[in-house]
């Protein structure tokens, strides 16, 4: 069984695409085969990834409004490791369009079962909202990664994010845990970040050993330094491996994936 | 009449919030008697103002909720020249509330009426969305801001929000225009900055002389420099101007405001 990680925060513009691209793109170069999927209606890590969100037959949305859905046909290898079940602008309408069907939390959780064990890592990228496609990111995953910047201002969106993984480990996936924060455009010498960073691990420190979602999660290591390569690759639509393979933002993300597979950090 | 100045942009964390504010004050330095209107259920132009959003008896919420409601009474006095009407977490019902009231986007119009001799220029924080709060600030504008980052994905977006201009201009307020773009965290330096700013200036320079909303828009100097003290002041509910007024954000939304009104910059 694959381990499934949901890249979420309602806030936008905190670095989840960035993150679930390029974090994907390690884990692959590590030998997992990773999926990613995208399920953003703007479609970001699509595009990052150079697929054309308008050339696409059947996408995410396809996969998430039918339930006999053909995810098979829907994903695309594109990279040695790495597939992608791209989205499309039409998601914006998935919230309407499922107003009341029953199961309209769990259509994703359906769709990755029937391919499960082709992957070893899914990377679900999501919009920045808390409505259906989060919602089901979240009913589908085991694990939460929050990206997000060292900023005083992204602290206060924190609280609502953990209530709604909450109300979804209740009712729908009692197996979803938070991993913990990605700090995305770290600027690690700031006294802004140094004391947000401490907010964040003595928030985590003090939910150790209790019943919350996130008694286990930490701030995760190493940080994601600010590096324009990590905004240029996108235009190229290439990951950071691709586009600069020597730059800070490969070997921060290539130390984060082994982070993640419990290894130590490259040389 | 004041100046109504719309700071909108459906992406997240571009930086509408520290625009709004920090503008605002500079405008007010200048002596412009300035309002500052928190449209969004974040609160965070509220929050940088140093006022409590959980301590509000009145509130944004409550002006566009009720059509006689007391704007005079929900504003207040924070700096010299400068007012706020606060936002509070109820007004991310208002969307609900509203979705039957048949002049549900033009609550605000009528209210910022109610004030208008009192100042030269108000300034409307938007949130990152383009539901009932933003088209409320487009139907009360006389001009639209677009605060963004000269990064590939942020150029994504533009289209969607210059449609959602037109769509106001034409069914609600005629005398709507969009003023500029805002570059914010900007890194002059780097070949993507300089593109997407060569892009940016194309794509307005080919629209004057049209009918379009943006035909007398442009990319607006200076940009707003990344500036690590304009993400501290925030946390101690201050303005860049009470925080560290030698800094560089200090200077660039200075001369932003003295280009705004016309005038040359700073020395
Ligand atoms: N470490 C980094 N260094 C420099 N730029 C970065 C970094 N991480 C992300 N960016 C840039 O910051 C912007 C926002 O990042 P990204 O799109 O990943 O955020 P997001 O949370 O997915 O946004 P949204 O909420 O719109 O989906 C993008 O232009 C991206 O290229
Ligand atoms: N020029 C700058 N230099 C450094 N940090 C900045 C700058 N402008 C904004 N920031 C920081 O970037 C983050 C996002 O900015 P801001 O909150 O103004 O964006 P926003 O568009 O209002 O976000 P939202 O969509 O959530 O309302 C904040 O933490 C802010 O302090
Ligand atoms: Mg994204
Ligand atoms: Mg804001």
């Amino acid at each position: 069984a694959p381990r499934v990680i949901a890249l979420m925060n309602q806030k936008g513009g905190v670095g989840k695409t960035t993150t679930t691209v390029n974090l994907a793109a390690a884990l692959a170069r590590q030998g997992q085969r990773t999926l990613v999927i995208d399920l953003d209606p703007q479609a970001h890590a699509t595009l990052h990834l150079g697929v054309d969100p308008a050339s696409l037959e059947t996408s995410a949305y396809d996969v998430i409004l039918s339930p006999d859905a053909e995810i098979t046909g829907a994903i695309r290898k594109i990279r040695e490791n790495l597939w992608v079940l791209p989205a499309e602008t039409d998601l914006a309408a998935i919230e309407n369009e499922l107003q009341t069907a029953q199961d309209r939390n769990q259509r994703l959780t359906n769709a990755i079962k029937v391919v499960s064990n082709r992957f070893d890592a899914v990377l679900l990228d999501c919009p920045p909202a808390l409505g259906l496609l989060t919602l089901n990111a979240l009913a589908s995953a085991d694990e939460v990664l929050i990206p997000m910047q060292a900023h005083f201002l992204a602290l206060q969106g924190v609280s609502k994010l953990l209530e709604t993984v909450t109300l979804v480990r209740q009712s729908l996936n009692n197996d979803l845990s938070v991993l913990g924060v990605v700090l995305c455009m770290h600027e690690k010498q700031t006294t802004l970040s140094q004391e947000v960073v401490a907010d964040l691990e003595e928030f985590f420190a003090s939910a150790s050993g209790t019943e919350v979602a996130w008694s286990n999660a930490r701030v995760l290591s190493p940080p994601i330094r600010r590096n324009i390569k990590l905004a240029e690759c996108p235009s190229f639509g290439q990951t950071i491996f691709e586009y600069a393979p020597t730059a800070a933002g490969a070997q921060d993300y290539t130390d984060l994936a082994l982070s993640l597979l419990g290894k130590a950090k490259a040389e």
